[in-house]
């Protein structure tokens, strides 16, 4: 219905930013989530 | 609280730091004046008669899984490392590890002009443009230590399996990678004139 | 004219959509035992004050029965009516995460889709909590620990790292 038809990419552009927005995201869920030990006043810093 | 620490994220990082470095002044000066020698003493003696000051010290346990748990894996992933070696492109790496992002990394301080940074390895909890901010084990309490990247050479390693002590070893040179982590992501690093880091052979 | 592009994005890591509501693996049985044991017994009963067991079925004594810590250990079973769609979401969206963040230990039983039908008489929003204390009949108990899940929130529980699942999502441009 007039779309080019183009197989999919075999590799990802910017896979190192998707790799490190990744690894921020769960670093700061581990950060906010409350840990036994942890400062009470730091989480909103995290 | 997280409104206001989300407007002002960069005062609230500067008072943790101060907030922690006054009440670790103190530990060790009470440690001093009680004459208190090993960790144990000092943490159940700073539990039961001072608690602010035991509530407001850095615990470097709770950053350990930060290092183990997601930097190492993140790393590994991002270099695509498998326990076979042979894959590893060594170029390649250097490229993604200059982009890479080291909140979470274990960093040790190897060459440094300051004499008294040498041999400091911590937990990095925050990568800012001129200063690694780290979390560092120390003998009776952790600390927060804040080593510029000018002048100094660091170094972190990552273990290829868990049985053997294999390690691939990398050095980041501090006087290069003066950027905020952000700004590392999108920069292509180009060859420059190295007469900053005389340091770095001479020593 | 358009010309078809793959656009790359990525998964968060901590949705775990599929596992929000516990398996059930042999729900025809489950419901068959619901019916049975609970809700025809109810269906009888005029007031509350002549339920045999303790149980809730409003949204607020549920939301309250399981933030507040009684000091009781019992276990608890709620069943929910999820795939109805008289159902609002809204009350649906904080189910789960509620009960893995109660003091005691709750098993989430959803129901098969039409099961609110056979709730009206009992709870408007197909909600049902029951409290498994000694009046409670033990096979009923041991089928339905048998035949459910237990709630999973890989992020809450210990610290581990989910690899990156980039996925591509295939779309169209104007050439």
């Amino acid at each position: 219905n007039g779309v080019l038809i183009v197989p999919p990419p075999r590799t990802i552009a910017n896979q190192d930013h998707f790799h490190r927005l990744n690894y921020l995201y769960q670093l700061s869920a581990y950060q906010t989530k409350p840990r036994a030990g942890a400062v009470k006043g730091h989480t909103p810093l995290a | 609280n997280y409104q206001r620490v989300n407007k002002n994220s960069k005062i609230a990082l500067r008072e943790f730091i101060n907030s922690c470095k006054k009440s670790t002044q103190k530990c060790l000066k009470l440690a001093h004046e009680n004459k208190i020698t090993d960790r144990e003493n000092l943490s159940s003696y700073l539990e039961k008669d001072h608690p602010a000051i035991y509530e407001a010290l850095p615990q470097y346990d709770g950053f350990v899984p930060m290092y183990k748990e997601l930097w190492l894996n993140y790393i590994k992933e991002l270099l695509s490392i498998t326990n076979s070696i042979k894959t590893l492109n060594g170029s390649s790496a250097l490229l993604k590890l200059s982009m890479a992002d080291y909140n979470g990394a274990l960093l040790r301080v190897t060459k440094s002009k300051n004499k008294s940074l040498r041999g400091i390895q911590g937990i990095v909890i925050w990568d800012s443009q001129k200063f690694f901010i780290l979390i560092v084990k120390g003998h009776l309490i952790d600390e927060i230590k804040c080593i510029p990247k000018k002048g100094t050479v660091f170094q972190f390693e990552i273990p290829l399996s868990d049985t053997d002590d294999s390690a691939l070893r990398y050095s980041i040179l501090g006087d290069r990678f003066k950027y905020r982590s952000v700004d590392r992501a999108g920069r292509k690093f180009k060859s420059r004139r190295c007469d900053d880091m005389l340091y770095y052979i001479q020593n | 004219k358009r010309r078809q592009v793959y656009k790359p994005v990525l998964d968060n890591p901590f949705t775990n959509e599929a596992h929000l509501w516990p398996h059930v693996h042999d729900q025809p049985l489950i419901w068959q035992l619901v019916q049975s044991s609970i809700l025809n017994k109810l269906a009888h009963m005029q007031s509350k004050e002549e339920y045999p067991w303790e149980l809730y079925t409003d949204f607020n004594d549920i939301v309250q029965y399981l933030s507040s810590d009684r000091g009781n250990s019992d276990p608890v079973y709620l069943f929910v009516c999820n795939k109805d769609p008289g159902v609002p979401l809204v009350l649906l969206q904080q189910i789960p995460l509620l009960c893995y963040m109660a003091p005691m230990a709750v098993k989430l039983v959803q129901l098969p889709r039409s099961a609110l039908a056979a709730f009206k008489t009992v709870s408007k929003y197909g909600l049902l909590l029951l409290r498994c204390d000694d009046r409670v009949d033990r096979k009923f108990v041991s089928q339905v620990d048998k035949n459910v899940d237990p709630l999973q929130f890989p992020w809450l529980s210990a610290v581990k790292y989910q690899p990156t699942a980039v996925k591509l999502l295939k779309t169209t441009v104007p050439i």
